[in-house]
């Protein structure tokens, strides 16, 4: 069975492609790109364990790679405070996926 | 270039690996 | 890097699992259990490889197995022709997807 049989069925399915993940005492790390030919975002998805509030979910977008016209486009998709780190209890991680999803399927006209 | 997938065609996500710092992966088909 | 790993990512964030993949002489298969608390779907999705249509995806509900309670509440979430097997464009394939999320994330009161 082939791991990246498994991500090209969830790319294609969902529109989000693991690159890798990886664990380190923090917790557990996912590299993530999510998007479609509207627009992507690259960002790390952090699983941390704690007792008393169950598992935190840590998104950290990575935004250093994109050239300055694709974060003009992203700027006109997603809400800022989703070009921050964030962190939510892990029930709200479908509706953040179905956030980003929506915001990245908007059709940006390009202005110049 | 070995990453698009016969049954998927090209999978843009999949180039972004570098964003990360690593080469994107090739589609293997285990022997099934 | 871990497969079961990857495939709890991508039920806790897009609702979908995927127990099992593989090839035959037809194309490639997915043994796929999609939706949450509302509602879930058991169904295979086959990708098969045509040189002049491109990939056809081929979906396969599975609903043997579902108990009558469970079918009378899938009958109200999702539409009728989502019972029977269905073909369609690789390129449709995110629409499915989404279709099949909204129609799964309806409440549905248990009439009785």
């Amino acid at each position: 069975e082939s791991m990246e049989l498994v991500k090209d069925l969830f790319e294609h399915l969902c529109g989000v492609r693991v690159h890798k993940c990886y664990e380190d005492d923090a917790g557990l790390w996912f590299d993530t790109s999510q998007g479609s030919r509207n627009g992507i975002m690259d960002y790390k998805l952090g699983f941390v364990r704690s007792d008393e509030a169950g598992t935190e979910v840590v998104y950290i977008p990575l935004l250093k790679q994109r050239s300055s016209d694709e974060l003009k486009i992203l700027q006109q998709q997603i809400p800022s405070y989703m070009f921050d780190t964030l962190s939510f209890p892990l029930k709200s991680l479908p509706q953040f996926y179905s956030k980003m999803a929506r915001c990245l399927g908007k059709e940006v006209r390009d202005r110049d | 270039d070995g990453l698009s997938s016969p049954y998927f065609g090209d999978s843009p996500l999949k180039r972004r690996a570098p964003s990360f710092g690593y080469k994107p992966r090739e589609t293997v088909f285990s022997p099934t």
